[in-house]
């Protein structure tokens, strides 16, 4: 079995790899951390979801995830760290210790797992899930287009053929509805924090629509703050706002379907970079980039441990 | 494996909303080849576009009559990708 301590959080890697490593994690913590298998992929592949718990039945829980598109490969390698800093920090970093104190974390690494095997094996571009469309010669739906919220409207398509395609229905890609599923069933989940990349902001409800979403002042001071502590660590500056108000109208994503069903602190980030790199970050920047992330993504789990609902 | 010899990857800045309009009919068109990194939104936010070299001329002479300014961010995404199994193959090794 390979180690944690050898792992290299600074290279990009392969689907197999990164499984296999969070079956080092879990064989390191075994009393901190477990893997559940929360449903599969088109192409049959597991859906793994790191469980970071200290005890307790049904606590409140923070649910991240990343690689839902599958061509954002720091956002998987940003995953990989975070989950061993959560992993390490348990115990020894006050804040972490805290939170694991009282709630538990999810982490999918690998949300589209046939995306991201199709970027090694075939087309490094893919974004989307690797569905057959029936009548098309397209492949793949874009899994953050495909959630019941606002679903169909401005912002996806129709055409399975662009990369915006939002799929025949809400939730028909089997990624999306096993996390569906997993936070419905789970009922306790109060974040929902979904990575992508690139271009810096750090968002949140609505995307579907430009109407401010009723908890719109604290997400916006929550962001504010997370950004800025961002920017402290290399001087990395993010945006910040609603998703529609930011960047464009978009239907049908994760963090709108999580608003929608409850999870109040609902935000997606958009990691590094503007104008440079954009999909095909060097390996040499997931270590720092995953380094500012995590202030960011500290500052929005301790204000939901200190702000239960 | 697909190659991305000569592809290039152009950064967009639209100077008005007619601008917009033109960059997403390039969108609405879905050439699976022609594909939008960042996709145009609003004014003041680049959008980031991957084009094949074989279109790179048809493309760039679509930016030009229309007056849109941009700049090529990536000058051939093969060599970032070469780059890129390098370093994993190293780490690997490693």
């Amino acid at each position: 079995r390979s180690s944690t301590s050898t792992f290299d959080f600074g290279s990009y890697h392969t689907l197999d790899e990164i499984y296999d490593w969070m079956n080092t994690l879990v064989h390191d913590h075994p009393t901190l951390v477990s893997k559940v298998q929360i449903g599969q992929s088109y192409e049959s592949r597991p859906l793994y979801v790191l469980k970071f718990s200290t005890g307790g039945s049904n606590r409140s829980a923070i649910w991240l995830d990343t690689g839902i598109h599958s061509r954002e490969w720091i956002t998987q390698a940003v995953g990989v760290w975070t989950a061993n800093k959560i992993a390490t920090g348990y115990g020894q970093d006050p804040s972490i210790t805290a939170i694991l104190d009282s709630m538990d974390v999810f982490i999918e690494i690998i949300a589209n797992p046939d995306g991201f095997a199709f970027t090694h094996s075939t087309d490094r571009m893919w974004r989307k899930t690797r569905s057959i469309n029936a009548g098309s010669h397209c492949i793949g739906v874009d899994p953050n287009r495909n959630w019941d919220a606002g679903f169909g409207g401005s912002g996806s398509s129709s055409n399975p053929c662009s990369e915006l395609y939002r799929g025949p229905y809400a939730h028909s890609e089997g990624e999306v509805q096993a996390i569906v599923d997993f936070i419905c069933g789970h009922g306790n989940v109060k974040a929902v924090i979904s990575i992508h990349s690139y271009s810096q902001m750090l968002l949140f409800p609505y995307g579907y629509k430009t109407a401010p979403a009723p908890n719109h002042q604290e997400l916006n001071e929550l962001a504010k703050k997370a950004v800025s502590d961002l920017a402290t660590i290399f001087g990395t500056k993010y945006t910040y706002g609603s998703i529609a108000e930011t960047i464009y109208v978009a239907a049908g994503t994760t963090v709108d379907w999580a608003y929608k069903n409850g999870v109040k602190y609902s935000f997606t980030f958009e990691l590094r970079d503007t104008g440079h790199y954009g999909f095909l970050l060097p390996s040499n920047q997931i270590i720092p980039t995953a380094t500012e992330t995590w202030p960011a993504l500290l500052d929005i789990m301790i204000h939901v441990l200190e702000h239960p609902y | 494996k697909k190659t991305f010899v000569g592809d290039q990857v152009l950064h967009i800045t639209p100077r008005d909303e007619e601008q917009i309009t033109l960059l997403r009919l390039l969108d609405d068109q879905t050439h699976p080849e022609v594909n939008y990194w960042r996709h145009p939104s609003i004014l003041g936010h680049p959008a980031d576009l991957l084009v094949p070299s074989s279109r790179l001329q048809e493309i760039k002479g679509f930016l030009d009559s229309h007056n849109i300014s941009y700049s090529t961010m990536i000058e051939d995404v093969q060599k970032l990708l070469d780059e890129e199994m390098k370093t994993m193959i190293k780490s690997r090794r490693t």
